[in-house]
C-alpha cells in the first residue's frame, strides 16, 4: 500500500545545506531535519508550481539511478506530495553513501511550496519515523562505516547567515562552552526528551510537574500546546496580530526575563532577545507559537531554532542521548 | 573522522510569506502541527 506520512508544516525550515545525488552528481539544498527521517527532493516530473522554482532531479541523467516503483504519499500540514521512491548515490563533503533509499516528488505539497528556499529535506530523526523497508541516511552512514561516532551535532549561528553547520561522526569541541550535559532520549522516534518545567523569575509557567520536548531543527520557533502558549504570550505581554501570530514591543526585549527551560535537573534559560523576534519595520513577534491536533494532544513542546542557536547540542544514536552545552 | 556541512540561513517560509501578504491565508489554512502517523491507504492519484 502506500503509506502516508503526516509531516509539519515547512512554514519556519530555516537552515539549508548541499548534497549531490546520482551519478554525475545533481545538486540540491536541503533542510537537516532531526524532526523526520526521509530524504526527498522534486523530481523531473513534479507537475506543481513549486517545483518550477526549485532544483528537480532527472534520474534519466544518472548512470546509478535505481526505481523501486514503490509509489509513496507525504501528506504535510502544508499540503500532500505524491512521489516514489528511488536508490541512488547520495553525497555531502566527502561522504559518498551509496544505493540510499529517497523520495522523488512528483507532486510538491500545496501552492505555498513556491515560497520555500529549500529543494528538498533530508531527514535525520529515528529509523522507526522512516518509510517503512527505507534505510535513513545517518543508519547507511554508520552501518557502511563512514562516519567512526555514531551520532551527529548541530551548531546554528546566533546573527549570521553563515557559520551553522551539522557534524557527523564526531563534536568539534571549538562550538560550545563548559561540558555536554547529557539527557537520555526518552522515545527513540523523535529526538524526544523528558523535560522539568518551564520557568520565569522562579515560578513555573508551563510544564509543571514535566513534560515531553522533541529537540527539532526543522522547526523554528518553540511550540507549546495552545492553552499554555497562550498563556505564555499574556505573561509576556504579546498580542495576536490580525495575521495569527503574535506581535510584542520591541522595548520590552530589555527588560523581560529568562524563560528557563528546566532539563534533567539543569537549567537552559532562553533570553528575551531569543524568544522575541525582530521582523521587518521594528515590528517584534513572539517565538512561541501553538501546535495544534496529533502530538498536541498531550503536554508536548518542539525546541525549535530559538533553542538550538542557543545551545550546541549533540544527538547520540549509540547511547540514545542527546548532548547540551551553550554554543559559542 | 568528523565530516562538518556548512548550512546557510535562509529566508523562513514565514517571512517570505508574510512579506506577500500571504501569512494569514497559510496560518487559517495550515494551522502548525507535527504529527507523524502511518495510514496505510491508496491514493487514488498513485
Amino acid at each position: 500500500g502506500v503509506y502516508y506520512e503526516s509531516m509539519r508544516n515547512y512554514l519556519d525550515l530555516a537552515y539549508v545545506g548541499t548534497i549531490r545525488i546520482g551519478t554525475p552528481p545533481q545538486e540540491f539544498k536541503v533542510i537537516f531535519d532531526t524532526g523526520s527521517s526521509d530524504l526527498w527532493v522534486p523530481s523531473i516530473y513534479c507537475s506543481s508550481p513549486a517545483c518550477a522554482n526549485h532544483n528537480v532531479f532527472n534520474p534519466l541523467l544518472s548512470t546509478t539511478f535505481r526505481v523501486s516503483g514503490r509509489p509513496i504519499h507525504l501528506q504535510y500540514g502544508s499540503g500532500t506530495m505524491s512521489g516514489f521512491l528511488a536508490y541512488d548515490t547520495v553525497q555531502f563533503e566527502g561522504l559518498v553513501d551509496e544505493s540510499q533509499a529517497f523520495g522523488l516528488s512528483l507532486r510538491e505539497p500545496g501552492k505555498f511550496m513556491e515560497y520555500a528556499v529549500f529543494d528538498g529535506i533530508l531527514g535525520l530523526a529515528y529509523p522507526s519515523l522512516s518509510l517503512q523497508g527505507t534505510i535513513p541516511i545517518f543508519d547507511n552512514l554508520w552501518k557502511k562505516g563512514l562516519i567512526s561516532q555514531e551520532l551527529f551535532a548541530f551548531y546554528l549561528s546566533k546573527k549570521e547567515e553563515e557559520g551553522s553547520v551539522v557534524m557527523f561522526g564526531g563534536v568539534d569541541h571549538s562550538y560550545y562552552r563548559g561540558d555536554l550535559n547529557w539527557v537520555p532520549v526518552s522515545k527513540p522516534f523523535y529526538w524526544q526528551l523528558s523535560m522539568d518545567s518551564i520557568s520565569m523569575n522562579g515560578a513555573v509557567i508551563a510544564c509543571s510537574g514535566g513534560c515531553e520536548a522533541i529537540i527539532d531543527t526543522g522547526t523554528s520557533l518553540l511550540i507549546g500546546p495552545s492553552s499554555v502558549v497562550l498563556n505564555i504570550q499574556k505573561i509576556i505581554n504579546a498580542k495576536q496580530s490580525y495575521s495569527g501570530e503574535y506581535m510584542i514591543d520591541c522595548n520590552t526585549i530589555n527588560t523581560l526575563p529568562d524563560i528557563v527551560f528546566t532539563i534533567n535537573g539543569i537549567n537552559y534559560p532562553v533570553p528575551a532577545s531569543a524568544y522575541i523576534r525582530e521582523g521587518q519595520e521594528g515590528t517584534c513577534y513572539s517565538n512561541f507559537d501553538e501546535g495544534r491536533g496529533g502530538l498536541f494532544v498531550s503536554d508536548s513542546w518542539i525546541l525549535g531554532d530559538v533553542f538550538l542557536r542557543l545551545y550546541f547540542t549533540v544527538f547520540d544514536r549509540g547511547n540514545d542521548t542527546i548532548g547540551l552545552a551553550p554554543a559559542v | 573522522c568528523l565530516v562538518t556541512i556548512p548550512l546557510t540561513r535562509i529566508k523562513s517560509m514565514r517571512e517570505n510569506l508574510r512579506e506577500k501578504d500571504k501569512l494569514k491565508d497559510y496560518l487559517e489554512k495550515h494551522p502548525y502541527n507535527l504529527a507523524y502517523k502511518f495510514v496505510e491507504s491508496v491514493d487514488p492519484d498513485t
